[in-house]
């Protein structure tokens, strides 16, 4: 059965959608199977993908509407995992959601079934603390925090951290957190120092904050325009290391079938 | 009556909360009566202006709830505006007030009392498309939307612009879009700088693409951790002169009382 990581924040542009892409693609270089999971109606994992959101005729959104298994839905990347897209048909899911039953169990029955065919599976998911955002935290078995290193993305941490709690009660006890990935950390400046500084003091005796640091550079945007993952567009910069890093961690880690 | 402006972006981290701050700050300079709403459960906004969104007993949540008017939760900032301002209640009042009545009129029912005591509001919206976003495109005169100079920023913008159209044709026919407003330039990179030239491309006979360019620089995430507006924080880098031109603009296009 495949471990499950759901990348969640509530403050936008902090790097989930990118650690998903780039652990993920980190991890199918070591020989993991791997699945991505698109769960943001942006579709930015799907984009960064290379694959064009619009155009696809099913998505993520049928299988949470039909509470059916994901894998007719999941198409190949050019790096060997696997992707479960989603474009802004996802939006519907949200709303429609809210009345029906086992709201917070969708995801379940649609990732469930296909948990034997891979060895991790990474959700990403949108900025937002909403429906679909329990339905990831209900079903992994770990949550991985990208923590861009300024000041708002900082003040973000409790209120995820109190949703947390409430799913762990609720939903899913055996939930616990992987730790907080400082992204877009930059050696120029004092602030990110600072904040990453404050992430060690505030959180550090409750929660891991990873040494692995995602350090700022424009390529990863260059990377989502040309639908590749760094580790493969811009191979040798310093924010690539960190995801190889975190990826032979996991790795190493998994269960032996 | 105020002019109100939302502004809003589905993709997180492209400087709304960054946007409506500093505009605001900019606008009050010039001797604007100025409000500033905080729509989004993070309670960035809040933040930025100095406040605890958690030690807050009363928010925008509680104008909403009880669809009343927004002057008793209205706080004063340090720089002469009005804040209404939020916390993570409002992640309530997206889930309460699907079921309910005139559900996308509910802010328009807190705003219009208050809109005499104003010249300028500016509503800071929530990384989504939900129904907190579409009760502010439903009430405002303008849209305003911050794009960041990156890959994944830009293709947010087709998503947005359908929205626009559904709630011109179903809620408010007096929408229009002020313009796209370019953020976290940086002329090192040319990646930023070929997106800019794309949103000429793409969107420049369509929509306006303000010439006022937001530079990328750290001060930004250092004047929120202070509590303060950029043109107070930082007031000679490049990134406050593009929102005190654009307040200039929008001054001097006030309708004369
Ligand atoms: N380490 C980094 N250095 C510089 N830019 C980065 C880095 N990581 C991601 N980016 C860029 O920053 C922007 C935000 O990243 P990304 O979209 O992955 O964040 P997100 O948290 O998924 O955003 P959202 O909240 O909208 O889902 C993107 O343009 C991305 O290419
Ligand atoms: N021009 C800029 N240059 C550098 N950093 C900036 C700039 N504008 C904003 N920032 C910083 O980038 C981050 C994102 O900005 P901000 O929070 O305003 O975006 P947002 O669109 O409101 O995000 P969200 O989607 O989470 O609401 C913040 O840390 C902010 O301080
Ligand atoms: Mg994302
Ligand atoms: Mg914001």
């Amino acid at each position: 059965m495949a471990i499950i990581y759901a990348i969640a924040s509530q403050k936008g542009g902090v790097g989930k959608t990118t650690t998903v892409l780039n652990l993920g693609a980190a991890l199918a270089e070591l020989g993991c199977r791997v699945l991505l999971v698109d769960l943001d109606p942006q579709g930015g994992l799907t984009l960064s993908c290379g694959q064009e959101p619009d155009s696809l005729d099913t998505t993520i959104y049928d299988a949470l509407r039909r509470s059916t298994s994901a894998e007719p839905y999941i198409l190949k990347t050019s790096f060997g995992a696997g992707l479960l897209p989603a474009n802004v048909d996802l939006a519907l899911a949200e709303m429609e959601l809210v009345g029906s039953l086992a709201r917070e169990r969708r995801l379940a029955m649609v990732l469930t079934p296909v948990g034997h065919l891979y060895d991790v599976i990474l959700i990403d998911c949108q900025p937002s603390l909403g429906l679909l955002t329990v339905n990831a935290l209900a079903l992994a078995d770990y949550l991985l925090i990208p923590v861009a290193c300024e000041y708002l993305a900082q003040k973000a941490i409790n209120g995820l951290l109190k949703l947390v709690k409430k799913v762990q009660v609720h939903y899913n006890s055996q939930l616990s957190i992987a730790g907080l990935l400082p992204t877009m950390f930059d050696r120029r400046t004092n602030h990110t120092a600072q904040v990453l500084k404050e992430l060690h003091e505030t959180f550090g005796s409750q929660l891991r904050v990873y040494e692995y640091i995602v350090y700022r550079s424009i390529r990863f945007a260059e990377s989502a325009a040309a639908g590749e993952p760094i580790i493969h567009y811009a191979r040798n910069i310093p924010g690539a290391d960190a995801y190889r890093e975190l990826a032979r961690e996991i790795f190493l880690n998994l269960p032996t079938p």
